[in-house]
């Protein structure tokens, strides 16, 4: 529904994009020491675009890497709650290594 | 497919069912949890054998909420079970958020089979697939008529464990592989081990470690140990060690587990599962003598005490740790913020279960455990180095004995 005012749609959009960055951060797509410290902290804005498109492509979403429709309807599904993206930290068979 | 970085290193395993559904009755879900183990085992060498009453490999409840692991489940929708990886403690255990309407072949709540087969998926050691067909893809798809396991799923788990025909003979083997951290992979925890106690003795200086409790309160360095505390400020270390409940009135005579000085100067101590507020050396007018229960600052009812309390200079916030899970308290200090617990492997390399931590002089973090210390690096999120250094060094040691004289770095 079209919002009653901008005020309404930033707060609309600010709450979206809360719920993104916990959703992003619960299922490995934020690494947890950046969840920690934040988004002022280690995650940039474009670590946070990166992290969205990244969950789009794992669910086969268009790479839009923002909080579009199809991605706030991936987030209202129910799933595991075990993470998508494994951190590199947990899994050493997946680190880069050097030669 | 993805594999995790465990695996069982045996091909028969156990399972012990904790509890169930109200949704169901026990006997439709033992079978249930049943067809759904032999979904993996029918395409594996794995055997999955119920126990009643002794230990078991992989451990199954239901619960709601917060549940003592660090991932609270969110009520009913959104995430409906978790497990752990293969490993030790918690390795292999599979849980089930009992807010959802559990059901059998019907769309009128969710498919047990198809979710605990799922589960399973990860008590083995397969992690999350993006292919969407795959029993591991992981949102809910609906339950499926005649399952069979997908192809992804079945190369995941062969490269595992290999093909039926690969069965080892039935010798007994070390039980798992546990991998070399404890990072949050789901894959089992760091042991935890009971603090020992410290009956005060003569011989018991803070020189041999195991800091029951340590902060900075207005430039002085407070550090606790069974019964009594010692300070040491700018200028060396104070004559004698003083009894706590000599300086602070009504606290517990036989120690405590942790404190910090608060951002408008107040002073917290934590004892089991309840907490005081001083000022100064003087409770709090009206705070209740018997303290509050730490379940007021929102941390769950079975937390039974907080091992270590800090405040982090990185985010000036105040984080409370117990075991291997943490919280942070929100910015007025009085409740922990939404979306706590955490696992305390997010601090990368500090060790669990902590004595105790808190901000030095110099700005920066510490953790203390046993006869060690960790300095935090805070941009990397990790402690400065990997191995501890001997806590005489932070505390103003010399031969095993507090040095009166000792001006800290």
């Amino acid at each position: 529904a079209p919002a009653a005012s901008y005020q309404d749609a930033t707060d609309w959009y600010r709450q979206r994009e809360q719920q993104m960055v916990t959703y992003l951060g619960e299922f490995g797509y934020i690494h947890d020491a950046s969840r920690e410290a934040g988004p002022a902290g280690l995650t940039s804005k474009e670590a946070y675009t990166a992290a969205i498109k990244r969950l789009q492509r794992f669910a086969h979403l268009p790479e839009t890497g923002v909080v579009d429709r199809r991605t706030l309807e991936l987030m209202e599904r129910p799933r595991c709650g075990n993470k998508d993206e494994l951190d590199e930290t947990q899994d050493s068979s997946r680190r880069r290594h050097k030669r | 497919y993805v594999t995790a970085n465990s695996k069982w290193e045996k091909n028969d395993l156990t399972y012990r069912i904790e509890n169930t559904t109200p949704d169901l009755s026990p006997g439709r879900v033992r079978r249930i949890l049943s067809d759904a183990f032999k979904v993996w085992s029918v395409v594996t060498p794995l055997t999955f054998t119920e126990v009643m009453h002794s230990d078991a490999d992989i451990l199954i409840q239901f619960s709601e909420g917060y549940h003592d692991d660090g991932y609270p489940f969110d009520g009913k929708g959104s995430v409906l079970a978790h497990a752990f990886f293969p490993g030790n403690s918690k390795g292999g255990d599979t849980h089930f958020d009992d807010a959802e309407t559990w059901t059998f072949n019907s769309t009128d709540g969710v498919d047990l089979f198809m979710v605990a087969a799922h589960e399973f998926g990860h008590a083995l050691g397969l992690a999350h697939s993006s292919n969407t067909e795959a029993l591991m893809y992981p949102w809910y798809q609906g339950y499926t008529d005649n399952f069979r396991l997908p192809y992804d799923d079945v190369q995941g788990i062969q490269t595992l464990y290999g093909s039926p025909s690969n069965r080892l003979p039935n010798t007994p083997r070390p039980p798992i592989v546990v991998p070399d951290n404890r990072d949050r992979d789901r894959g089992g925890e760091a042991p935890i081990t009971p603090r020992p106690t410290h009956p005060p003795t003569k011989d018991d200086t803070p020189c041999t470690g195991n800091i029951d409790a340590i902060t900075v309160i207005r430039k002085e360095i407070f550090f606790f140990k069974g019964s009594k505390f010692w300070r040491r400020g700018p200028n060396g270390l104070a004559a004698k060690p003083t009894e706590i409940s000599k300086f602070w009135y009504n606290l517990p005579s036989d120690g405590i587990d942790a404190l910090y000085e608060r951002s408008d100067g107040k002073i917290t101590f934590f004892k089991g599962d309840r907490f005081w507020v001083f000022s100064s050396n003087h409770m709090v007018t009206n705070f209740p003598v018997e303290g509050r229960r730490i379940t007021e600052l929102g941390v769950g009812k079975n937390v039974k005490k907080i091992d270590a309390v800090f405040t982090w200079p990185y985010n000036k916030r105040t984080y409370l740790v117990t075991g291997d899970m943490y919280w942070k308290l929100n910015a007025k200090e009085d409740f922990i913020e939404y979306d706590y617990p955490r696992d305390m492997s997010i601090w990368k390399n500090v060790p669990v279960p902590l004595d105790s931590a808190f901000k030095y002089w110099d700005g920066k973090t510490y953790f203390l455990k046993g006869d060690q210390y960790w300095e935090f690096y805070d941009n990397k999120m990790r402690t400065r180095k990997k191995d501890g250094r001997p806590i005489g060094r932070l505390l103003g040691c010399h031969n095993g004995e507090l040095k009166s004289d000792m001006t800290l770095r």
